[in-house]
């Protein structure tokens, strides 16, 4: 069966946003 | 949210709405771009899982906008002590979903508090879809309310029992402003800031109906729980994909094909 592709790993090069920070206001 | 204000757009970027069948029932937050954090006791008592959309980029329930993101569930965890000692304590789901998010200015993942976080002097706020009234009117608008948290001891004071409010929990509300959350806001972030990044400190959970002010709402302890919540983000596998469909287009391409060797054949 199949459990899926490997996980990605964390903070990797596609660039996912840090946490808890909004957007600047007017970006 | 009782005595809370409509929430611009963008505000709120990690807040999603739970709806089963079509209703938005609860809250939740974006953790990470595969998983939301809610309340276990949105999710329990046989649900059927493939009856739950979510919602990210949304602020008026009526209204998808561009920046708007639908989910199907794939699976929820709910945290083993829910399991165990239901109803009280534990009331954290985790909720992975079949495909990724999209992050943008509008959907953006929220930071989990960490276990040695010092709640003293936080300005915090609390947001969802709930009740607005005691007369049982719903907002389609999101709201937000800005609540002081209030100490335990003092929490198990107003509730008049020690066992009702557990490690586990906070409690926050304007007692005298006639703030706090309500049914439908469960699963919702109770969140703060902190040198400009927001954490979540809560999640919304029960309190004794929303509008009597001596009774806070009372949210599950999200550092009580971060480490369980980082260890299942970590481990759990992403969902499997689904893989292009090729037999839909086969017969056309087979026709196409045997169009030019026709066409080859008679030069």
């Amino acid at each position: 069966w199949v459990r899926g592709p490997p996980k990605s790993p964390r903070n990797s090069s596609r660039g996912d946003p840090a946490c808890g920070r909004r957007a600047v206001p007017g970006k | 949210v009782l005595g809370g204000a409509p929430a611009t757009e963008t505000r709120w970027p990690w807040q999603v709405s739970v709806h089963y069948a079509g209703f938005h029932v609860c809250g939740g937050s974006i953790v990470d771009e595969y998983w939301v954090l809610s309340a276990a006791h949105c999710f329990h008592r046989d649900k059927s899982l493939e009856t739950f959309d979510l919602y990210v980029g949304l602020t008026n329930l009526k209204a998808a906008r561009n920046h708007t993101q639908w989910f199907e569930v794939n699976q929820v965890i709910l945290h083993p002590s829910y399991q165990m000692y239901h109803p009280i304590g534990g009331d954290v789901a985790l909720v992975q979903l079949k495909s990724r998010i999209t992050f943008s200015d509008a959907v953006l993942p929220v930071c989990l508090a960490p276990a040695d976080l010092n709640l003293t002097g936080l300005a915090c706020w609390a947001t969802g879809w709930g009740l607005i009234s005691q007369q049982g009117h719903s907002s389609e608008e999101l709201q937000e309310a800005r609540l002081p948290l209030i100490p335990i001891a003092m929490c198990r004071l107003l509730y008049g029992h020690r066992s009702y409010i557990m490690q586990d929990m906070l409690c926050a509300g304007d007692i005298w402003n006639w703030k706090t959350v309500c049914e439908g806001d469960s699963g919702g972030p109770l969140v703060c800031e902190i040198n400009e990044t927001w954490l979540q400190i809560g999640i919304v959970s029960w309190g004794r109906g929303c509008a009597q002010p001596m009774y806070p709402g009372v949210y599950a302890r999200v550092s009580h729980f971060s480490r369980w919540i980082r260890y299942h983000i970590q481990v759990v596998p992403t969902p499997p994909q689904p893989t292009p469909a090729l037999s839909p287009a086969l017969p056309s391409t087979l026709s196409v094909l045997v169009a030019m060797l026709v066409s080859l054949s008679a030069l």
